[in-house]
């Protein structure tokens, strides 16, 4: 027999509301599941297979496409690329921008590249000091200006002190700001045109629902991104999140940051957020 | 824009005055919609809208009104249900706890409560009881002295008990006591701990729960942790001045059995306000 719309609208809603507490963001689930419906109908329905089924493989392999890296991991960029590679960390207010610049830092120094940090959020109370101290702790240095100065001049100031001592990787911190907040973004557009950064990370939260897709696709159109890295994954989230940035940017997931140590930074394995969401 | 198609439809059912199953259907599908772009919990939209479809087709349209009107009055009342209660905040002596998951906003929250308490004549203080985070004295001490909030705080001690009885001996002759603590979640056992034991000593009359009004389907099983814990008095919805809608707050309130008490809408001192059930219930459903 044939598949039809109607053996179809069970099983597909089934999935949307598991997708969605799985916390994939709506729109992106709506497209997800309409390209899965319209790959199933009027498909050969195979003897004795079940209709969920053949929907749930479907589905799985639409997911994948929209998780699959196809260009090179994160650390085949870094090797590749002419040092000093400058990489810039964007993303709204609290999503863990400088705690995963401290782990990237880390996980940069054991590979043995020499890293320099850059506190380019110059505006939050305690900003500096809070990288400061990761950089004391992980034997780094850290470039820094007075509270109140332009981020850019000192991520300006970094690249520069990368220059002159011959060190591999700049990690340049920015303060968190609002997608809709557009004198913030355009203060990351100067800092961007300022500084060339050969990659621009974007750092958001596996505990974001629908926002995360709002906010990739506003600092995308803003700046640019090259990837993102997804934090908080141990607050036992559902990892729908990386779907939805991963969808809406078409750019890869680096790592997920798994807890505030500095090795709580995974490696994105699609195979591993598969299983997670299907079980 | 979800917005714009919830009040299209509303629009074709202005011109009718009673509800016949296919349009309270169109519009029911209409309401889960927004409700799910809202972060609203998903087992919660199916049960509110099934409630708002029933009384939708059963309730008499009242003379005078017509089916929009209807149904619009229907969904204010379930969201009322839930979301109509605002934590009462007495202008007298008390012991508040600032809790929440990491980045939630607590720490600038507790700044912008201790200067609400202070503006209503109130003899004011923060306790900085996150001994974890790096830079947290640093970032807390500094956003009090900008704007004059006496503070307390050890950076040199990592128990954070400690430094709370500390700080509640130090700063006796403070009316009002909020505590800022450091983020955590319901998987970290030492850390619910920890909590449990801040609030043994500090005895608070206010716990609050300090919310990200991004936060999506995580909001029901941590905002019953916290509740389970130590007992939830309010919640705090931060960063409403981006495009988030704040859905999560429907599940907190429902989980710790309290009532939104204020919002956060940006990082300044002021950028506090009183919960207002509906301007936000208008904004939720678009
Ligand atoms: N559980 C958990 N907490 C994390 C993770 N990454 C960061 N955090 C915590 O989240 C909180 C915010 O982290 P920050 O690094 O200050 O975030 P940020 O994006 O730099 O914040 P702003 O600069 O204020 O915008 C801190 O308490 C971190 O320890 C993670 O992967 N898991
Ligand atoms: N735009 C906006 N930003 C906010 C709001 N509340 C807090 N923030 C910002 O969100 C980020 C995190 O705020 P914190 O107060 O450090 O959060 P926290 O809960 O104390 O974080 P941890 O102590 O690490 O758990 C900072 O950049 C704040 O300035 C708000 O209402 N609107
Ligand atoms: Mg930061
Ligand atoms: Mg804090």
């Amino acid at each position: 027999s044939i598949l039809n719309e109607k053996d179809l609208e069970e099983p597909l809603w089934n999935l949307e509301l598991a997708l969605m507490e799985g916390n994939v963001a709506l729109l992106v689930v709506e497209a997800i599941v309409s390209s899965v419906k319209s790959n199933l109908i009027g498909r050969k329905k195979k003897l004795l297979a079940h209709t969920d089924e053949i929907v749930e493989d479907v589905l799985y392999e639409s997911i994948k496409n929209v998780i699959k890296n196809d260009g090179l991991s994160f650390d085949e960029i870094i090797e590749k690329s002419d040092k000093p590679v400058v990489i810039l960390f964007v993303g709204v207010n609290g999503t863990g921008k400088t705690t995963t610049i401290a782990k990237v830092a880390k996980r940069l120094k054991d590979k043995g590249y020499s890293v320099v940090l850059a506190s380019g959020d110059t505006y939050r109370t305690g900003a500096l000091e809070q990288l400061e101290i990761h950089g004391e702790r992980l034997g780094l240095k850290v470039i820094k200006h007075q509270y109140g100065s332009d981020p850019s001049a000192v991520i300006y100031d970094a690249i520069e002190h990368a220059k002159a001592r011959g060190i591999d990787v700049v990690l340049a911190d920015t303060a968190g700001r609002m997608h809709t907040n557009s004198n913030l973004m355009r203060e990351l557009q100067k800092i961007k045109r300022i500084n060339s950064p050969d990659l621009t990370i974007f750092v958001d939260e596996a505990i974001a629902g629908n926002d995360a897709l709002e906010r990739a696709k506003l600092f995308d159109e803003a700046i640019g991104l090259d990837g993102t890295i997804l934090t908080k994954l141990d607050t036992d989230a559902k990892g729908g999140t990386a779907i939805s940035i991963s969808y809406i940017t078409g750019k890869p997931i680096f790592f997920f940051g798994t807890g505030q140590s500095y090795d709580d930074l995974i490696i994105f394995q699609e195979d591993w957020l598969l299983n997670k969401i299907f079980g | 824009n979800l917005g714009n198609s919830l009040k299209e439809t509303f629009n074709k059912l202005a011109r009718l005055n009673k509800i016949d199953k296919k349009i309270a259907e169109e519009i029911i599908k209409d309401v889960q919609r927004a409700l799910l772009q809202a972060d609203v919990n998903v087992k919660l939209v199916m049960k509110l809208s099934e409630n708002i479809k029933k009384r939708a087709l059963k309730e008499e349209v009242l003379e005078g009104f017509d089916a929009k009107e209807h149904i619009s009055k229907i969904i204010y009342e379930e969201f009322s249900n839930i979301l109509g209660k605002v934590t009462e905040i007495e202008l007298k002596r008390q012991n508040i706890m600032m809790v929440g998951l990491q980045g939630s906003g607590k720490t600038t929250s507790t700044a912008k409560l201790a200067k609400y308490f202070q503006r209503k004549g109130l003899k004011t203080c923060v306790i900085c009881a996150d001994t974890f985070r790096p830079g947290a004295y640093d970032q807390l001490s500094q956003l009090c002295k900008v704007h004059s909030i006496p503070f307390y705080g050890e950076k040199g001690n990592e128990n954070a008990v400690d430094v709370v009885k500390n700080g509640l001996n130090e700063m006796k002759e403070y009316e009002v006591k909020i505590v800022d603590t450091a983020g955590r979640h319901a998987l970290e056992d030492d850390l619910i701990q920890e909590m449990k034991e801040i609030n043994a000593v500090l005895k608070p009359d206010h716990k609050f729960l300090v919310l990200d009004a991004a936060i999506g389907q995580e909001a029901e099983v941590q905002s019953r942790k916290f509740s389970e814990a130590i007992g939830i008095t309010g919640v705090i919805i931060t960063k409403l001045d981006g495009t988030a809608k704040g859905g999560g707050a429907l599940s907190a309130v429902s989980e710790t059995g309290s009532s939104i008490a204020f919002i956060g809408v940006g990082e300044r001192i002021d950028d506090l306000e009183k919960f207002d059930p509906d301007s936000f219930i208008s904004k939720l459903v678009g």
